[in-house]
């Protein structure tokens, strides 16, 4: 196998900077964060502030599931609930300077992950995609 | 960083087996699909025919592009239309002696791998998480 100094990498080098993630702000509702995931082509995406702050990750499951009534998916009540109501506002997050042996673990349980920095401004996410490519490269035979 | 011998494992040992897969049936309309998708709480999902032969991924993102109109998302036609009619075929499959280093590449670009055995009948579906935690034990300094 190849040296592991791949796992001693910054995740600012690896992660897709802020402008390049698609997210949702607070106050949106249902119906907007649907049309972003849906717009983007992502099943889950970041809740932020105004002030660029992380707040929490939006999902179609979690969106589909606060419409889900006894019979039937109520799609009229997408315009009606707020995107704080029903985002997971309990999300790991990574400081800029983390390594990549950092994200591993918790890439396990996260398809990506949020990085901020000391500010805890949002600048950017680490996705399974990239670490998976970095793996690859440097996991052989 | 420990031996390469996890890359040789075979991908049955570690795949999640046909009968915990949350799966569609060809001939479902995509109101069904979403409601399965919803209640399992998966993002995408195998579709599958009458014999259990692959046939297909059916996503939220995919239905929901589905019935995206000019101006909003038409949910009045999810049962209008067939998982067949919007389903992505183009899937990569793996044979179920597939060792783990030949499902590192297709990871890189899909969650999940369907596997099937010599009479392409699904027998079970590789995820990224199993193959990070795999990762996750095997590479470290
Ligand atoms: N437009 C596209 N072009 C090419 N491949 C695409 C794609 N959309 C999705 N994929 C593939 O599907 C995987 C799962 O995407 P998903 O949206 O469920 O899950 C995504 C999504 O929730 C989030 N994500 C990735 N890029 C994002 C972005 N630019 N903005 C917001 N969220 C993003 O991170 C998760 C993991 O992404 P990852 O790249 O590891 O894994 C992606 C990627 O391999
Ligand atoms: N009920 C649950 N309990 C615990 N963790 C959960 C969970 N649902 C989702 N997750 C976490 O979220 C990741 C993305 O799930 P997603 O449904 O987008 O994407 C999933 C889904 O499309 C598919 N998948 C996984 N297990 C499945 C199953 N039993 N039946 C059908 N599809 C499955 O494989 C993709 C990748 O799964 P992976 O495990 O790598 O990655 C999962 C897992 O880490």
């Amino acid at each position: 196998l190849h040296s592991g100094e791949f796992l001693e990498m910054n995740v600012q080098e690896l992660m897709i900077p802020s402008e390049r993630v698609a997210h949702v702000q607070l106050g949106n509702n249902l119906e907007h964060a649907l049309l972003v995931l849906t717009k983007s082509g992502y099943t889950a995406i970041p809740v932020l502030d105004v002030h660029y702050r992380l707040q929490g990750l939006i999902s179609t499951p979690i969106v589909m599931d606060a419409i889900l009534g006894l019979q039937r998916i109520e799609f009229d009540q997408l315009d009606q609930k707020k995107v704080e109501e029903a985002m997971n506002s309990s999300i790991p997050r990574l400081k800029a300077n983390s390594t990549v042996q950092s994200s591993l673990a918790l890439l396990i349980d996260h398809p990506f992950l949020c990085i901020e920095d000391d500010e805890e401004v949002f600048v950017g996410i680490l996705t399974r995609r990239t670490v998976l490519q970095l793996l690859n490269n440097n996991v052989r035979r």
